[in-house]
């Protein structure tokens, strides 16, 4: 795994904290 | 610091709904209903946020997740 797999991965995460943090303001 | 370890709990919590103090990959999966991810990603999210493997998503490995997702 070098770094293209971090970096896909780390896409991938910033893209659920993402959407958990848009869940979270478009439920308030 | 708080502010980011608060905010990582609340969104620990819309993933660990019945208040166990982890999460799981079944917890994982029926996040899919709710968030625009595959069963796929889900899995790599998880995998890459249990940072011992053990299979249970806690809330210091999400909130360091959180962390390093916020450039902490």
């Amino acid at each position: 795994d070098g770094p293209k797999a971090n970096a896909a991965s780390e896409g991938v995460l910033a893209n659920f904290f993402n959407s958990l943090l848009n869940k979270k303001t478009g439920a308030a | 610091h708080v502010i980011m370890a608060e905010k990582a709990h609340e969104l620990f919590a819309i993933c660990d709904k019945e208040e166990k103090g982890f999460i799981t990959k079944r917890d994982m999966q029926r996040l899919q209903s709710e968030l625009p991810l595959s069963p796929d990603q889900l899995e790599a999210v998880f995998d890459s946020l249990d940072q011992d493997g053990n299979g249970f998503l806690t809330l210091d490995e999400f909130t360091e997740g959180f962390g390093s997702f916020l450039g902490l």
